[in-house]
């Protein structure tokens, strides 16, 4: 009987996670590697396919600022890339947005949760959200680039790279963290078991009542580890392994909300999204 | 939560499935 409800609270995470996310990672992987009816996505791999792809993208348009345009050519482009960079960025805000009300949606659907303190609840999403995004932007991405807008677009890594500090460097550790994190090949029910025990972390800082979270983390983790058992009979120790990215995830965090510190520091017409703002918030 | 307002209203919004 044990085993049944550990079986039965991987399927109602699984429905949860089909029903609250809507690029899963079987279409993902199969947008990439061209199996599948759909097009093919738009390729982002310059500042013009950029542009040009830009109305693929929902994007949120940013209040042009009045600045005096020096008459040399390049400097013209260089302001316009420069809009264009911080254009896109905000795009991915408001989509990084969106997101953590999915993620919130699919926290709210792990039993017992919502029973949690209300305080809990909210500082275990504040700590959790980032972790979750990475964890499901990895299905995306492969060693040359990342789908985005639920899976039309295809931007290349080099492209990312090649924008201007810090915006280029903000991808690197999560092409680097994904490329390995993706060699597990977990699937969308293994990644929805994985994404309730990170929710369910015990350790985040302010919990007021860490008993309870600490009883529902464990009983997904057995729920977890009887999954994988059954998922992946030949993969060796795929429990601890999927585990130990716990601790990759938390730098990555930590040094993602530098960058958007850094970012705020340095852009003038940066602003960030209220609910994002919220999260980072002396988180880290 | 005071300064977690959004995070707050999105955990106590019902989701359209709750009706």
């Amino acid at each position: 009987p044990e085993a049944a409800d550990l079986r039965s609270l991987a399927k109602l995470l699984y429905e949860s996670y089909l029903k609250n996310f809507p690029l899963t990672k079987a279409k993902a992987r199969a947008i990439l590697s061209g199996k599948t009816s759909d097009n093919a996505p738009f390729v982002i791999h310059d500042m013009k396919s950029l542009l040009e792809g830009e109305q693929f993208i929902n994007c949120r348009q940013i209040p042009r600022q009045d600045h005096h345009r020096r008459p040399s050519v390049s400097s013209v482009q260089s302001d316009l890339q420069r809009e264009v960079e911080l254009r896109f960025f905000h795009s991915c805000q408001s989509r990084s947005a969106e997101a953590v009300s999915e993620v919130t949606e699919f926290a709210k659907s792990i039993p017992g949760f919502l029973n949690l303190d209300l305080n809990d609840q909210v500082t275990l999403l504040k700590y959790a959200v980032i972790e979750v995004l990475i964890i499901m932007m990895s299905p995306l991405m492969n060693k040359d680039g990342t789908l985005i807008s639920y899976g039309q677009i295809f931007m290349t890594r080099e492209f990312l790279k090649s924008l201007r500090k810090p915006f280029g460097e903000m991808m690197e550790p999560k092409f680097e963290f994904s490329v390995k994190f993706n060699m597990l090949e977990l699937d969308d029910s293994d990644m929805a078991l994985f994404l309730a025990v990170i929710i369910l972390s015990g350790d985040r800082p302010g919990l007021l009542n860490v008993k309870p979270i600490e009883d529902l983390q464990e009983n997904v983790l057995h729920s977890l580890e009887l999954h994988l058992k059954m998922n992946h009979p030949d993969s060796l120790h795929l429990f601890a392994k999927v585990l130990q990215k716990m601790t990759d995830l938390r730098q990555i965090v930590s040094d993602h909300v530098h960058f958007i510190h850094v970012l705020k520091e340095s852009e003038i017409n940066m602003c960030l999204h209220p609910l994002l703002q919220e999260i980072m918030k002396d988180l880290y | 939560t005071e300064r977690h307002k959004i995070l707050h209203r999105l955990l106590q919004d019902s989701s359209p499935a709750d009706g």
